[in-house]
């Protein structure tokens, strides 16, 4: 038996959108702590972990283990259909995720349920020499300023500040922010812009968004709920000189 | 000029 009901519906649909623009497919897992997928996106550029323990639920019951493997784009185009004062319910059947919004009136879909042989990959342990934390809203900003000028971005991080810039053809632009933590090392490192926009656009998951930064090392994007009970984190492989 | 690492050389 697996329910999982939510009267908070941006959660799974913030989530999801960026999940759905990173990877085709993927396995969620339930059990009786919660809901969590781990999945890598073909070219294994980034890499994607969610995790909403029981306490971000209303309801919440599973009494065991459960693989729900579905298309994420299915998944996504169901979530769209949720108005924000919605509760969300999701069940299982044999071959079936059941997604049920209620509101003024009650709206049942089935995604089908895919196969997938491959296990859901484990994120590696790095070390960083730096963890800070920024406005979500400025990282968004920041890549709106950035993607003016060039497809890529350099994050950067000193004991003062932490910077966004990019110099391109025809222009340069560059983002400060006086991060105000303790930060002993500067560290920087060169992303895609389309792949970091691809994070952002769980912009309704929090408020705020931990960075850890290491000098071409990937990037390190947690988004967590003020619950501390969901958890909505990327590490995207950066640009590195050949 | 840099290229797109991939995050397998990170995974070991």
């Amino acid at each position: 038996m697996f329910k999982a009901v939510l009267s908070d519906s941006n959660i799974l649909k913030t989530s999801f959108d960026a999940i759905s623009s990173i990877v085709d497919e993927v396995q969620m897992m339930a059990d009786e702590e919660g809901l969590r997928l781990d999945a890598l996106d073909r070219s294994h550029i980034t890499f994607v972990h969610l995790e909403l323990k029981k306490g971000v639920f209303d309801e919440y019951q599973c009494d065991e283990t459960l693989k729900i493997n579905v298309d994420t784009e299915e998944l996504m185009k169901v979530l769209k259909r949720a108005k924000a004062e919605d509760m969300v319910e999701l069940t299982v059947d044999e071959g079936n995720l059941i997604v049920t919004f209620e509101g003024e009136a009650k709206r049942k879909f089935k995604i089908r349920l895919i196969d997938i042989e491959y296990e859901a990959p484990s994120p590696p342990e790095l070390e960083y020499p730096t963890e800070f934390e920024v406005p979500f809203s400025l990282l968004k900003d920041s890549i709106q300023d950035i993607g003016i000028v060039s497809d890529k971005i350099s994050l950067q991080v000193n004991e003062e500040k932490f910077q966004a810039s990019a110099e391109g053809e025809f222009g340069d632009a560059k983002v400060e922010y006086v991060h105000g933590e303790r930060i002993e090392e500067s560290a920087r490192s060169i992303f895609s812009l389309e792949k970091v926009k691809e994070m952002l656009k769980a912009d309704k998951f929090s408020e705020s968004a931990v960075i850890r930064l290491g000098n071409d090392m990937p990037l390190n994007l947690a988004l967590k709920m003020a619950s501390d009970e969901g958890e909505l984190s990327f590490l995207l492989a950066p640009r590195i000189e050949s | 000029q840099e290229k797109q690492s991939s995050l397998d050389a990170f995974f070991n």
